[in-house]
């Protein structure tokens, strides 16, 4: 562990909390992409299998439990609770977020580190995962201006991976043979994708306005 | 660390 991983997956936490801050005590969903939150479930699905035949370390499967728990119960809210599912913008996030899946689990059939059930699972979540942020950036742009919640959900979300890519650099200097292009790729891209997200948002900090 | 293979990483 590094202060840059570590950072990264306090970053990721933050994202998540300040998410079910929002849908939990303000009952609101609004400008939220649920396609995104459900391919996120996919995604720490398809991730955390190994939670019960690999041990790591006890923050790793604490984690990995917070996320799967917070990214199922964000989706079961958006779905099934009436207060929050009324505010649900269903008219606007129409990504066809399902066409991602099936490239991103043909790509892992194609270009994986061990060709094994769990690690071409484990390399179709690195593809989805890089993809999942589509939807909410499509309905981002479609929903004029985004309160703050959601604003900085989305500026964490983003930061997390691009913390993991110090991370990664770190790891490469300090250990020996530690070299997964397929990781650094996936999370390269997953970052680059929101670029243009930490460009307005950036300046709505410079100029004090919402994210327009 | 862990074992060889596993991902460490969450």
């Amino acid at each position: 562990m590094n202060i840059f991983r570590l950072a990264g997956d306090m970053t990721h936490l933050a994202s998540v909390l300040v998410l079910l801050l929002k849908i939990h005590t303000i009952k609101s969903c609004a400008g939220v992409s649920l396609r995104t939150q459900e391919l996120y479930a996919i995604v720490f699905a398809t991730r955390y299998l190994d939670i019960f035949t690999s041990f790591v370390s006890v923050y790793n499967t604490f984690m990995k439990l917070v996320f799967l728990g917070s990214s199922f119960s964000i989706v079961w809210y958006m779905r099934y609770h009436k207060a929050v599912h009324r505010t649900y913008d269903r008219e606007q996030d129409t990504f066809r977020h399902w066409f991602l899946v099936l490239p991103c689990l043909v790509l892992a059939l194609l270009i994986h580190e061990k060709f094994t059930f769990l690690e071409v699972l484990w390399t179709f979540s690195l593809y989805l995962e890089a993809v999942a942020i589509l939807p909410q950036l499509v309905l981002l742009q479609r929903t004029r201006n985004i309160d703050n919640l959601t604003g900085q959900y989305i500026f964490l979300l983003g930061g997390y991976r691009g913390l993991y890519i110090l991370n990664w650099i770190y790891r490469y200097f300090t250990e020996p043979h530690f070299v997964h292009w397929i990781t650094w790729i996936a999370g390269l891209v997953q970052t680059l994708l929101y670029a243009d997200f930490f460009y307005y948002y950036f300046l709505r900090f410079i100029g004090g306005r919402g994210v327009e | 660390d862990t074992p060889k293979g596993f991902h460490d990483e969450l």
